[in-house]
């Protein structure tokens, strides 16, 4: 079953 | 001080309804080239951006960069008191614990402000780098807007992919299959009613069709949408605003465990 990622794992916190 | 005054309120309106069930609450910044507002779901899966020009209002100033902390779920009580012809006027001194909103009828016989209690949030801002993506898809927004839905009635999830073939939509549930295919089409005279196709490499992504529906929430903002696709990376859901700005919906695609 594909896991549902979090945003933060693709952009970086400014 | 700030002051944003909108001739064509419902635009707002719509705005707000379009975020409202996604993003309880967010930061309005708001500096002299505009208003622009970033904001995650609270399970931070998705993320709205909003940009709204400064030129693309009838009058806009602000004196000094501000945050204003907003419950939309309280901008969207008041904004439903606001009629669908009214000019809207947005105020705020420096500093201000509250936002002023004035609407105006199209005929000037009634004028009415209400204040919103502004709230102090602590926001994260998330860096997006500016990039190109694999596939890029222009569509009809009402025609998004049919096929997450139809699709959120078979499954919980959708594989988007993208290839010379078109653009298809997947799912699976307890009640079977769906494939909802589109091609590039130039064919319809009206420039809304066509389906731009710009594929770069093919791209093929799953992501959870609650959010892709909810994101439909801003069709009546937009005559199309554009679906922006990189392999690995969160898909974006963009609606022009006219010449007002945009509003860019980001989620996080499912990877296989």
């Amino acid at each position: 079953t594909p896991v549902q990622n979090d945003l933060k794992e693709f952009y970086a916190l400014l | 001080m700030f002051e944003a005054r909108i001739t064509q309120g419902s635009v707002l309106k719509k705005l707000v309804e379009a975020l409202k069930e996604l993003v309880t609450e967010g930061n309005f910044d708001v500096s002299n080239t505009g208003l622009s507002l970033q904001a995650m779901d609270s399970s931070h899966v998705c993320l709205v951006s909003l940009t709204l020009r400064e030129d693309g209002f009838d009058h806009f100033r602000c004196d000094r960069n501000m945050a204003m902390g907003i419950h939309f779920g309280n901008l969207s009580k008041i904004l439903k008191c606001a009629g669908n012809e009214d000019t809207i006027t947005l105020k705020a001194e420096d500093n201000a614990d509250q936002l002023t909103l004035m609407f105006e009828a199209p005929s000037q016989d009634r004028i009415s402000d209400f204040d919103l209690k502004l709230m102090s949030i602590e926001s994260e801002h998330l860096g997006i780098p500016d990039q190109d993506y694999s596939a890029e898809v222009k569509l009809p927004s009402s025609e998004y807007q049919r096929i997450v839905r139809d699709l959120t009635s078979i499954g919980d999830t959708v594989l988007i992919s993208a290839t010379k073939e078109g653009i298809k939509f997947s799912t699976s549930g307890d009640v079977g299959t769906a494939n909802i295919t589109l091609r590039h089409n130039t064919t319809p005279e009206k420039p809304e009613e066509q389906t731009f196709i710009d594929l770069k490499e093919p791209v093929a992504l799953t992501f959870a069709l609650r959010y892709l529906n909810n994101f439909s929430k801003a069709t009546p903002l937009a005559p199309q949408v554009k679906l922006s696709l990189t392999k690995d990376l969160p898909i974006v859901v963009e609606y022009q605003v006219g010449e007002l700005g945009s509003v860019r919906f980001y989620l996080a695609p499912k990877i296989d465990d």
